[in-house]
């Protein structure tokens, strides 16, 4: 977690910012105390679950007046921003926990399971909710800590039979390719070849061109159709026609002539495509219909 | 009395 910062991977995510309360005097507008408070608002996503776990954790850095003794806070998700229908959180609301200024710094925790209901595709935007109270004010102070990555949830069947899970969405997955790996090998080192030969480095991380994901279907045939023609399948024989950018994405060589094929053993390409390797990565970040990725070849 | 929250300024931060 960094200060004013949102830091965030596919399933989690952090964001911090330091609170100040005061406890003011009516009418005279007289400060009687006020407190310091570090706050961090986390996620912690499933890709194979409805429900993920929220955490907003306060820490009282330091106090002074009558906010040394008793301060409070209690602590709710809200789901109100949502598209669709909303998230619901249990429990619904905690607390309150007394912060003990004057034993030094106390740190409360408040944990939600958080979880996106029905079959659809819904994003969401779940905040916490923070009440600061304290027993001298009959008032209470409400606090957004914000700054949680959206959350997107989906039933799609496409990425392989597990159900509803969540992703934050905004964080582009990196796939990953190593050619140390002897099961792939060649496609390693043709992605490798290509992403570096091609006109624009297709897929390549934080180059500007991510790949968007394809299902199967005319598209992906015809992607496969374009650039492994006959002709060229013969050139390779024995060994098999591998193209980059892949055939499963947006960015295949029925709509992008800047393409690369290479022969590379036919076990090592069916395994890359398989369930092990591309399949996977799939299903782990629930890589939607022309979600973007990138591809990364390591050593 | 009355209580207040906000966001801290960059200065009163640790």
């Amino acid at each position: 977690c960094r200060v004013g910062e949102q830091v965030s991977d596919r399933f989690s995510s952090c964001a911090e910012k330091y609170l100040i309360v005061s406890i003011v005097e009516i009418p005279s507008g007289k400060v009687i105390g006020t407190a310091l408070f570090d706050a961090k608002n986390k996620t912690r996503l499933n890709y194979k679950s409805a429900t993920w776990e929220q955490e907003a954790v306060l820490k009282m850095v330091r106090s002074f007046g009558v906010a040394k003794f008793g301060t409070m806070a209690s602590a709710e998700v809200d789901c109100k921003a949502s598209q669709g229908n909303g998230c619901t959180s249990a429990p619904g609301v905690i607390g309150p926990k007394v912060f003990w200024g004057i034993w030094g710094a106390t740190t409360n925790t408040y944990t939600f399971k958080v979880t996106s209901p029905g079959d659809a595709l819904v994003g969401h935007a779940p905040q916490t909710k923070v009440t600061v109270s304290h027993p001298s004010s009959p008032e209470k102070a409400h606090f957004t800590l914000g700054n949680i990555a959206p959350v997107r949830c989906d039933s799609a069947k496409n990425i392989g039979n597990i159900g509803r899970g969540c992703v934050h969405p905004l964080v582009k997955p990196v796939y990953r390719l190593s050619k140390g790996d002897k099961a792939v090998k060649g496609v390693a080192e043709h992605i490798e070849d290509a992403q570096h030969k091609l006109k624009k480095p297709w897929g390549a991380v934080n180059k500007g061109y991510p790949l968007h994901r394809l299902p199967n279907g005319d598209l992906s045939r015809a992607n496969r159709d374009t650039a492994c023609t006959t002709a060229v399948k013969n050139r390779y024989k024995p060994k098999s026609c591998d193209e980059y950018p892949f055939a499963g994405s947006y960015e295949g060589a029925a709509v992008n002539p800047d393409y690369s094929t290479a022969p590379v053993p036919l076990s090592e390409n069916r395994t890359e495509g398989g369930f092990k390797y591309r399949g996977k990565f799939i299903m782990q970040n629930r890589v939607l219909d022309y979600d973007e990725f990138w591809v990364e070849i390591t050593k | 009395t009355r209580i207040e929250i906000r966001e801290a300024l960059p200065s009163e931060i640790p």
